[in-house]
């Protein structure tokens, strides 16, 4: 999950494997585009709006960056409908 | 709502358990599914039909990781279930995580709550922001009987497929705003520095350094509390909290309920008759408690664990300005905040008098 660079002070909270999680929680629940093959690096911009989507959606903070909190509702258990958007 | 509103074109739906789960008998996976049909079914013209072969509307069944839609579930937690929006084929259909670990109470995942979650989808209705409904994404525990669909929920069905002739609860509950001009509580405590705001069968998180308040509902966090509180106070020299509905009250150290609760208000001495407690407020300065109820209040000495004697006496009295009854009471910084319907008191301890008057939802920088 790129965190942009005003953000990296938050990078060091979050394992790779965190940063992995929130992705695929943004892909599952909104709809974040899976990247190309490596082709291209997914601009941080789209996952900061999806990040921004999700936190407008459960009333958080919206910041457009993983912070703690996001990332701890992202692990309560939940349904597997998308919250926005529809099934491809 | 399903992007195109997503619908059944036909009120008469027809069901069918595919398999089953391994942690419940087949009677409660039976029952649940045809409790969880029921809470659409009472408030819509939607009637479901269970068939045991062939393909079914809705086809209910459980399966883990890749499972044959190509939306894997993920393991114990995580993704519980889900559901497709209503269309032929796999639309309707609803598919549970047997990771998990399934229950008919607050043990496991709760099937039946689960269930009538899965199918609001299946039905074409898409999450829900408030965290008070049904179709509110997150898995919240919210008790094993008397479940009441929620307000939110009600209205997004009904957009769908309109009323149904008879609803056997019609009062359906709303998720509480916390600046409505009218809120009332029903009570606060501090808990370790954050401050819980208790209303209907939720309560708000206030913590100091934020301004925003998480709604969370009690059940969720304590499924052996009953879904709604008359009173709660902190003992911060115990580090427990007290919480009372009706004639019993609970002790919590932090988030756990203490061993041997619920206990009898009695027990604390008052009259067997005495039915509930309105308000509680512990005065750290004074080592005591007071207990508000109906028009009266009684003092309680922590230390000696026993009702101050002189006690009932009138709150008008004692405590001129307040009016004539509490909903709720907290203590900060030598005031105390008296809360009657949508007002609140701050009352001086050291003047012994009404500062200030405030609305209630005041509280919440409304």
């Amino acid at each position: 999950l790129p965190i942009s660079h005003e953000d990296s002070e938050d990078i060091d909270e979050f394992t790779k494997q965190d940063l992995q999680f929130a992705e695929r929680y943004l892909k599952t629940h909104y709809n974040l585009h899976s990247n190309p093959a490596g082709i291209m690096r997914k601009s941080a911009d789209t996952v900061a709006s999806k990040l921004r989507e999700m936190q407008s959606f459960f009333g958080l903070e919206v910041t457009g960056k993983l912070d703690e909190e996001t990332y701890e509702l992202m692990q309560q258990p939940r349904c597997g409908v998308p919250d926005v958007g529809e099934y491809n | 709502f399903f992007p195109r509103k997503l619908k059944w074109s036909k009120n008469n739906l027809t069901y069918r358990i595919v398999n089953y789960t391994p942690d419940l008998k087949r009677a409660e996976v039976d029952r649940a599914i045809k409790k969880a049909f029921k809470v659409w079914s009472d408030v819509t013209p939607l009637n479901f039909t269970r068939i045991r072969s062939g393909t079914a509307d809705i086809m209910i069944s459980f399966g883990i990781k890749e499972h044959g839609d190509f939306y894997p579930f993920d393991g114990p937690s995580g993704l519980l279930a889900h559901a497709f929006p209503p269309g032929p084929n796999t639309g309707g259909d609803a598919h549970f995580d047997d990771d998990e670990l399934w229950s008919t109470d607050s043990k496991g995942y709760n099937l039946f709550l689960v269930a009538a979650h899965e199918f609001g989808h299946s039905l074409g209705l898409e999450h829900s922001r408030d965290p008070g409904a049904l179709m509110f994404p997150v898995y919240t525990y919210t008790g094993n009987t008397g479940f009441l669909l929620p307000d939110d929920d009600v209205q997004g069905i009904q957009e769908l497929y309109g009323a149904g002739d008879y609803d056997p609860n019609p009062k359906h509950p709303k998720t509480p705003e916390k600046c409505d001009a009218n809120l009332t509580l029903d009570g606060i405590t501090d808990l370790r520095g954050e401050m819980m705001i208790f209303k209907d069968r939720f309560f708000w998180r206030l913590h100091p350094q934020m301004v925003d308040a998480e709604l969370v509902q009690i059940k969720s966090f304590w499924p052996e509390l009953p879904s709604k509180v008359d009173a709660a106070y902190e003992n911060p020299i115990k580090d427990h909290v007290f919480m009372f509905r009706g004639r019993k009250f609970w002790a919590l150290n932090g988030y756990d309920i203490i061993e041997g609760y619920p206990k009898k208000i009695y027990e604390l001495g008052f009259p067997k008759n005495l039915k509930a407690i309105d308000g509680a407020v512990h005065i750290s300065d004074t080592g005591k408690t007071l207990f508000f109820t109906g028009n009266k209040y009684w003092s309680y000495d922590e230390d000696t664990q026993a009702l101050e004697k002189g006690y009932p006496r009138l709150i008008e009295e004692d405590f001129p300005g307040i009016g004539d009854k509490v909903d709720a009471v907290y203590q900060k910084n030598g005031y105390m905040y008296f809360f009657n319907g949508p007002l609140q008191f701050e009352y001086s301890i050291w003047s012994k008098r009404v500062m200030r008057v405030l609305n209630t939802n005041s509280i919440f920088w409304c």
